[in-house]
């Protein structure tokens, strides 16, 4: 059976995309075979792996509102293990077409317990809302990862995200654990962040994951080549980073 | 009758916020009497300008829902000519009590007409989605204002933000305009901002402000003092970029 994270935060920009792309790509790197899930209508995660979201043999709206199995696409090129469940553009009239059926939380688990059992993780990336497309995506998973930029508007919505969470635990999905917070963008020479990582640190002692995600130039680049930071430029901060991360987070996950 | 701007964009973290707040105080330090409307259910508008959003007599929530007339709240302290129609955090509830509605498109646009006509201008902070919470805040709006980082995947994002207005416009609201395009996060050392922002000048020529907004920790500071950048550092980048950007608007408003 596959571990299923979401990466999830309603707060808007805080690198939800950049990290469920890169975990992904460092788990496919490490020997995992890993499919990532484009749960945003957006479609950032499926344009920053290089694929085009208007050019689509199927797509999550697919495995959503339809009952065929879900059709991953495998990302060509250097991406070792990693296959995509991609976004389109109709992803967003998903939300109003689910809103009208009955057990509308639990289309996406249903539909990803259709996978047959080839892949170890499932990584799924989420809109900057708690809309029914996220409420989705939290029924379904075993974790959630939480980005968080070390800022002082996205340290206000937390208290929110961990209640959204707990809503869910008891209403639908009890077993929902919370794999972490991760800081991301994070400029070690302003004030601003050394006080907010002092205040992530304060109040979530147990759940900050000790990785740090730096702000750097090569990860907000690595999108318009439609590559993950680790094959964009292996030698840079970011894909040193986000591998440090994503076996932080694999230890998380094997300890339970 | 004053003029309405919703500032919107459902990239998240584009400056959405950073700008409907400093543009409001902007235009309330110039002598117009501006309301801050915030229809996003982070409540971060409220809270950047020094207000409890888990602590209010009336919000965005009750002018949508009921037939009461909109209270606005004059915002205290230093901010002159300015008020406030906070968000409170049942304001995402009424995304599903608003679908279930008659002209469910209209009632922002319903009850903005209630208010007196004491106000020069009405700005309007928006979510990050395309969901019915935005398109009141369009349908009620004279023109939209949409912000946009100096980055690719906010880049990728605003053809399908055009195509949301054009829908807009023929289903809803004929008259709604677009104010314009202002860059925002602008860190001129990056080559990545600068292929952006070439970029915009080539896709977007008669739309893109000429104010470019930079990246500085004292904008992204001040909501922590809950106040707007004028209040908090009158004599910082941001401080004077967001009074130039305020006066260009101005003179676009009034051209028409
Ligand atoms: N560590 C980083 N350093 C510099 N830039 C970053 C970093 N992480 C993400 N970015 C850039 O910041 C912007 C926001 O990140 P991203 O799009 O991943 O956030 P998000 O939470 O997915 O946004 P949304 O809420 O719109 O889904 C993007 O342009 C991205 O390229
Ligand atoms: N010019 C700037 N320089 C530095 N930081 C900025 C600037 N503008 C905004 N910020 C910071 O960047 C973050 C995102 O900005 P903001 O919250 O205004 O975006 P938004 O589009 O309203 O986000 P959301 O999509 O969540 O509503 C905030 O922490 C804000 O303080
Ligand atoms: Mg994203
Ligand atoms: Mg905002």
């Amino acid at each position: 059976m596959p571990q299923i994270i979401c990466v999830s935060n309603q707060k808007g920009g805080v690198g939800k995309t950049t990290t469920a792309v890169n975990l992904a790509a460092a788990l496919g790197s490490l020997g995992h075979f890993t499919l990532l899930v484009d749960m945003d209508p957006q479609a950032n995660a499926t344009s920053a792996v290089g694929l085009d979201p208007n050019n689509l043999e199927a797509s999550t709206y697919d495995a959503l509102v339809t009952d065929e199995p879900p059709r991953a696409q495998v990302v060509d090129g250097e991406c070792k293990n990693l296959a995509l469940l991609p976004a389109s553009i109709d992803l967003a009239g998903a939300e109003i077409e689910l809103l009208e059926r009955e057990e509308r939380e639990y289309a996406l688990k249903r539909s990803l317990a259709r996978l047959e059992d080839i892949y170890d993780y499932i990584v799924i990336d989420c809109p900057p809302s708690l809309s029914i497309l996220t409420i989705n995506s939290l029924v379904a998973a075993d974790w959630v990862l939480i980005p968080v930029q070390a800022e002082y508007l996205a340290l206000e919505g937390l208290s929110r995200m961990m209640l959204m969470i707990q809503k869910i635990q008891k209403r639908y999905q009890a077993d929902l654990k919370l794999l972490g917070i991760v800081t991301t963008m994070f400029d070690g020479r302003t004030n601003l962040a050394q006080q907010v990582l002092e205040e992530l640190k304060r109040a979530f002692p147990e759940k900050l994951l000790h990785t740090l995600i730096s702000r750097s130039v090569r990860l907000s680049e690595a999108p318009s080549f439609g590559k993950p930071i680790l094959y964009y430029d292996p030698r840079s901060t970011g894909s040193e980073q986000y591998l440090d991360l994503t076996r932080e987070i694999i230890h998380v996950c094997d300890e339970e």
